[in-house]
Parts: C-alpha cells; sequence; structure tokens
C-alpha cells in the first residue's frame, strides 16, 4: 500500500520543504520505503538532503523531457529507505515550454505508475504558487498536506487554497482527499501564534494535526550541512516534532 | 524625478510584501509621494493596506484585460501621500491566458507610462516566482530590492535571482540596477542570521543596505488590523527599522 502526499501551499516561506524533509527522514526512520520528489525550481529539497548538483545526475526534469528514465533519476540517501529525486533549476520555464501540451498536469502521474508501489510514502516538495508544477503534484497525489505558517497572511491564503483543491477535485483529480493542516514555526510566546491557531481551528474544512511544529533554530540550521534534523540534531525540538508528526501519518490523527 | 522599484524574490515568505507595505509607508510619512502595486495573486500587499476585497474598486487584473484605465484602479488610505493598486487572485491565471501575447511581459511597464510622474516612488510587489507577473516587474523597474531573510535557503536563492537579473538586462530591460539586498527577519541571538549576513556581504554581487530589519513580531501583527507598521506601532524595532531603511533609500547607502 503505497501513498502519494503533495506539500502544498501558495504562500511562500511556511515550511513546505522543511516538511517534506524531515517528515519523510522521520517515517524513513521508523522503517517506511520513502520518496521524495523536488519539484520546485528553487531545489531546496535537493539542497536540504545533501544533492550535489556537480554530479551529472538526472533530474525531475530531465524525466519530463524524456531525456531521462524515472527509475534513473531516483538517488540514494545515508538512510537505506529514503531515496529521492532531485529538482532543476530549469524547471522554471516547463509553464510555458508546456503550454500547447494537452497532458500538461499529468507528467508527474503518469511517471509514477510503474513505480508507486516500490514506496511506502512518496511526498512531492511544490513551489510556492499554483502553477503546472504544483498541478502536476496535486494530479499525481493521493493527498495533499498543507504547513500552515503561524502568521496572518498565511491563515488568509487557506481560503484559497481550499478553493484550489475544490476545483482540482472537479477537474483533474477526484480521488484527491486533505492529510492535514500542520502548524509550522509555532511560537509559544507570541499571541499571534496562539490566534492563527484558534481561528484555524474555529474554521478550517480539513482534519488538523495535533502535533505542531515549533520554530527552532536547528530546522533551519540543518540544510546548510544538507542532512535532515533527525541526523543533524535528533534530541532537538524540531526533529521531536516532525518524528510525533510521523507517528500521526502512520496511526491517524487522534482527536484531542 | 520618479522612481519605480520592484521588490523581488523568488524564495518565498522572505519579507517582499512586508517591505513593500512598510517602507512605502516610511516614505510617505517623509512626505514622499507614494504609489504601491500588487501583483501578487496572493494579494497581502493588498490586505495590508487594509483593502476590503468587497468593494467594487478595480485592480491591476482589470487594467491588464483592459477593463479598466489604470488611473480608475488607483486607491487612497489614510496617509494623504500613500495610493495603492490592489491585486485580484485571478491573476493566478494570466501566466496561461497571455501565453500567447508578443507584449505580455511589457504590459505593467505601458500602463506606468502615463502617470509614472504623479509619484516620487513607485514599489511594485511581485509573488514568490520567476513568472510572467514578476517579468512584468522587471520590465516596468528602474531597479530592484531584495529583501534577503537571514536564512541559509534564502541566501542560496541568491545566485538563481542574480542570474534572472542578468538575464532581464540582457534582453527585457537593458537599464535596470539593484538597489540592494535587505537582510530581514534577523534574529541577533542565533548563529544562523550572523553566518548568512557574513557570507552574503563577503560574495553579494549588489549593493547591501546598512539597515537590518530584526525580526519583530509586530510586524507580524500590524497586518491583521490592516495598517502599516508605522500607523500600527511606530514605537516597536520593525518601525523603526523600517524608517531607517525610508532613510538609506532618500539619501543612498552610506559605506560603514
Ligand atoms: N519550524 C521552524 N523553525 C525555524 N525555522 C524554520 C522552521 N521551518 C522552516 N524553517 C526555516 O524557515 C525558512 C522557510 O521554510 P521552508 O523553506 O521550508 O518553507 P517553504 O514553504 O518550502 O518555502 P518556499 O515557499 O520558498 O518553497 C527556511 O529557511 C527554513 O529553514
Ligand atoms: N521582520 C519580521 N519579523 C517578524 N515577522 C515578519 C518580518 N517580516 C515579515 N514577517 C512575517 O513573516 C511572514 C512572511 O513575510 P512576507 O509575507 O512579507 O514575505 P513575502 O516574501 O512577501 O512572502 P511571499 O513569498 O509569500 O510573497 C509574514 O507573515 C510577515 O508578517
Ligand atoms: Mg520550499
Ligand atoms: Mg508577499
Amino acid at each position: 500500500m503505497s501513498k502519494i502526499i503533495a506539500i502544498v501551499n501558495q504562500k511562500g516561506g511556511v515550511g513546505k520543504t522543511t516538511t517534506t524533509i524531515n517528515l519523510g527522514a522521520s517515517l524513513a526512520a521508523l522503517e517506511k520505503n520513502i520518496l521524495l520528489i523536488d519539484i520546485d525550481p528553487q531545489c531546496n529539497t535537493s539542497t536540504g538532503v545533501g544533492f550535489d548538483f556537480a554530479e551529472e545526475h538526472p533530474t525531475i526534469y530531465n524525466v519530463f523531457l524524456e531525456e531521462a528514465e524515472f527509475q534513473e533519476s531516483i538517488h540514494s540517501t545515508v538512510l537505506d529507505t529514503l531515496s529521492y529525486i532531485p529538482s532543476d533549476r530549469n524547471l522554471v520555464g516547463l509553464e510555458l515550454e508546456f503550454a500547447e501540451k494537452t497532458n500538461r498536469n499529468q507528467l508527474l502521474k503518469e511517471n509514477l505508475k510503474d513505480i508507486k508501489d516500490n514506496y511506502d510514502y512518496i511526498f512531492i516538495d511544490c513551489p510556492p504558487s499554483l502553477n503546472t508544477l504544483t498541478l502536476n503534484a496535486l494530479c499525481a497525489a493521493d493527498s495533499v498536506l498543507i504547513p500552515l505558517q503561524t502568521e496572518y497572511y498565511a491563515m488568509e491564503g487557506l481560503v484559497n487554497l481550499s478553493n484550489t483543491l475544490d476545483l482540482v477535485k472537479k477537474s483533474l483529480n477526484p480521488f484527491l482527499t486533505v492529510e492535514g493542516i500542520l502548524f509550522t514555526m509555532y511560537d509559544s510566546r507570541n499571541n499571534l501564534s496562539k490566534m492563527v491557531v484558534t481561528d484555524v481551528k474555529a474554521v478550517a474544512p480539513f482534519p488538523i494535526f495535533n502535533t505542531i511544529i515549533p520554530r527552532n533554530v536547528t530546522l533551519g540550521e540543518a540544510p546548510s550541512h544538507g542532512e535532515p534534523v533527525i541526523l543533524y540534531d535528533i534530541n532537538s525540538t524540531g526533529a521531536q516534532a516532525y518524528l510525533s508528526l510521523a507517528e500521526e501519518i502512520l496511526n491517524g490523527i487522534k482527536n484531542s
């Protein structure tokens, strides 16, 4: 049983990449077989897991252009159960390059068909926009996980995202569900964070994870070492929070 | 003498909107005539200055579709010298709608021609991507201001942004200059912030503002009141930092 989860939010800087890498690595540490796919031209997930761009290794862009087989683009990590597919800065041109292609939103889905069952979970890190790249992820995914920074603008963006998900369900992927909303960068010392959590819980049209990811500088330091936070500093509050999120993914969200 | 400055960085959540609103409002408080243009479909600048989306007021989207005159879309604020043009969620479709149009990157520039000299500064808030909307801003602008969150991924993205600016200068806007890099969300208690400032100063191909915007929760609270921070709490460290940035814009970056 394999599940494809797209990590999506058009609001920028809310913790999409940080969640992709650290939730993925935490599940890999719990002996699940994990694949991370980076479809953001910023390549942050690729950097965060230590990909060396000087390496001659095919990226998801080469796969979309049919210059490489999907299988070839899969890259290993120091964790046996964690693999990834790196991104490419040139993906930024895909929107216009493929504007004429009728199946431009299904590229990822078609490529995942044959290999999907090799993994327990596949996570897709998306760019901060609702463009062809994000639509590819939403078409390929079984469900979406929505990182939500506990800030005002991020909360405002939720309505927008919810409308988009409804549209995608109607026209592109009727089976798409929402895994849950994940509060990120929560600062228990400030009222803004608390206000956002209370307000979102009162109105959100989706399930909400009980795990809340605190603001923790270790989560910001780990990427400069090319390591998931559980390898960089497993005792940090950030690492512990993502391990507890992994448990919730495996066991379901219990009503608190 | 009027200057058009695009606030650009494809990395998400680095403080583009916060800088557009608060630098604009600070200059308005210093008696400069300011226009803010929101071309991000997230509409965060529009929200942050208190735009009421229920109001029947034309947006930049209506202007691009030639449904409204540019002049009609200009909206006033409580500050006499601060005006803005609101955005629209439907802008997200512009990329594909205008894919055929040869002048799709010049829409904003053409609209600004006649009104540019009514303002001392015009600031354009961009979405977190290098798409047609951001290219419109880069074609219309005299210079760019680059907010740079003092985090690892944001620093990595600088190379990408620098390459894009070179391409734009070569093919679309040869006069485009860089006003400067602005460090944002700086936390003096953590080494990551300090590391990023040191590393960027050592390699950056652009001027760097002496003003550093500290992480300050007041900057996150002000948008929920639809007010620039100088109106919400002028004594906050966030408001003081943007006032000092306004001075640097007016007087030039002095070598420290
Ligand atoms: N809980 C946290 N505590 C502290 N820093 C964090 C936390 N989560 C993420 N960060 C840092 O905040 C920044 C934004 O996070 P990240 O890059 O994961 O967001 P994103 O949504 O992927 O951004 P983008 O929209 O640009 O893709 C990064 O520099 C990251 O290291
Ligand atoms: N110096 C600061 N201190 C504390 N919070 C800040 C600061 N600057 C911005 N913020 C908050 O951080 C979040 C990200 O900032 P902002 O939305 O301005 O970034 P952006 O680059 O415009 O994001 P996007 O890429 O989504 O357009 C917002 O919730 C904002 O209120
Ligand atoms: Mg990211
Ligand atoms: Mg913004």
